[in-house]
């Protein structure tokens, strides 16, 4: 996180805001309701409070605006800058600008102006941008949807670096963007996906491209905003050009890095029986055709030809695979199978029956 | 002459990088383009910095990677002091 240059901070800890005007983009009550709810994320977080008030001047006025609305920092019209705010101070200190050429939402269409709103208000508040792909305070516009939003722990650190800890018995705490090259990073799932390989982590993906060299970090909303986060188990049929995704007892069909219609549906649909609540990991074999699915610590085999399991499973997962472990992801690739248990990975080679080689989660990002 | 297409588009975004580096990180609009100066020039200075914020490879060229990464809907906020 960065604190703005001078420190700049609210002398007292009851603030005030008013909407000055509305945009007819968005139902009045639900941009009251998205401005609300964006003062709440740094109120949970401090000892601050946000009262709305009408008709009278407040610290923070927000409103919507276009192009040159002088104040030196003339908007551009759709996409490009979205909003801008002003630091903490008298007049215009605090004040919130939005772009009323944006296309502001209350969903993951155009821009969501919860988001926006929360992020201008961290300048508001004193903070400048943080170059954490993760913190809501990164400069760039990436969606979440409101309902799962948790502010991340580096705008919690920046924002309680100000104005001190929350007066809550208990501190809020929040999500902390993975670092390719950290040796304690585990995986929920992680799948191929038209030779590129994605890694997913609570709500973030890691891509990794055969030709980059670094590998990239996104939220999962960023490509597909109406997916939950938390991923648990996902491999791709190749042949079919297809991705399975994996959460509770649901999944989702990828056609490349659209949604199929039709999804999600429940993975009964696939033949697991009511006991099995959940997928842990899965893989494709592109030679057999056959689908492994992992389930605690046995798996089961899917034949995507008949499109029906395959009888006498579930097997233990030591009988076939050598190691009595949980799987908490696998892929394939070059036809070896990769099975990740932790921080560490097993290399199985199916036609040896047996595991090959040992390596450490991470290995696929040149740290 | 006639320009060639390459070229118009390379002006373009020349232009595109130039105005982003100047509205988010303080690349001082240039009066005296007709005069070079010796030291390194002044947008590559900022291009490396732009892209080390984002964690992008520091080429100080407006890369592919770069210009995905310019051209994200953002704050207007810019993200160095001015």
């Amino acid at each position: 996180y960065v604190i703005t240059t001078g420190n700049p901070k609210w002398k007292k800890n009851n603030l005030t805001y008013r909407i000055l005007n509305y945009t007819p983009k968005m139902r009045r009550a639900d941009v009251d309701a998205a401005i609300r709810k964006a003062f709440s994320v740094w109120s949970n977080v401090t000892p601050l409070t946000f009262q709305k008030v009408e008709d009278k001047e407040a610290d923070i006025m927000l409103s919507f605006a276009y192009r040159d609305h002088y104040d030196n920092s003339p908007f551009d019209g759709p996409n490009g800058q979205l909003a801008h705010a002003f630091q903490p101070g008298e007049g215009i200190g605090g004040d919130v600008h939005f772009d009323e050429e944006e296309a502001w939402t209350k969903d993951g269409r155009g821009y969501n102006l919860f988001i926006v709103t929360a992020h201008e208000l961290g300048h508001s508040l004193g903070l400048s941008h943080s170059n954490d792909p993760g913190a809501l305070m990164y400069p760039t516009y990436s969606y979440t949807d409101p309902k799962e939003f948790l502010l991340p722990q580096d705008d919690i650190d920046g924002i309680q670096a100000i104005y001190g800890r929350s007066n809550a018995a208990v501190q809020p705490t929040g999500p902390i963007t993975p670092q390719a090259c950290d040796p304690n990073l585990t995986f929920d799932a992680i799948t191929t996906l038209r030779g590129e390989i994605i890694f997913f982590k609570g709500r973030y993906m890691l891509r990794r491209h055969p030709e980059r060299i670094e590998t990239e970090i996104n939220f999962i909303s960023l490509f597909w905003p109406t997916l939950p986060s938390g991923i648990q188990a996902a491999y791709e049929n190749v042949e079919r050009d297809e991705v399975l995704l994996f959460k509770e007892d649901k999944y989702w069909v990828l056609n490349g890095y659209n949604i199929v219609p039709g999804y999600p549906k429940q993975i009964y649909h696939l033949g697991f029986p009511k006991t099995v609540k959940r997928v842990n990991a899965a893989y494709n074999d592109e030679t057999t055709g056959k689908t492994y699915f992992f389930t605690a610590d046995r798996y089961w085999r899917y034949d995507e030809k008949k499109k029906s399991m395959d009888h006498g499973y579930p097997r233990k997962i030591v009988s076939h695979f050598g190691k009595k472990i949980r799987v908490d992801a696998a892929f394939q690739e070059n036809g070896y199978v990769y099975l990740f248990h932790g921080k560490t990975q097993f290399q199985f080679d199916p036609h040896a029956k047996q595991i090959v080689r040992e390596m450490e989660s991470i290995s696929w990002f040149r740290c | 002459f006639p320009v060639a297409p390459e070229a118009e588009d390379e002006r373009k975004t020349l232009q595109f990088v130039e105005s982003y580096l100047q509205n988010f990180y303080s690349l001082q609009r240039d009066h005296q383009p007709h005069l070079r100066n010796k030291g390194e020039n002044p947008l590559a200075t900022k291009l490396k910095e732009m892209q080390a914020f984002f964690g992008l490879q520091v080429t100080g060229k407006p890369d592919p990677e770069t210009l995905e990464m310019m051209k994200k809907p953002r704050c207007g906020i810019p993200d160095v002091e001015q």
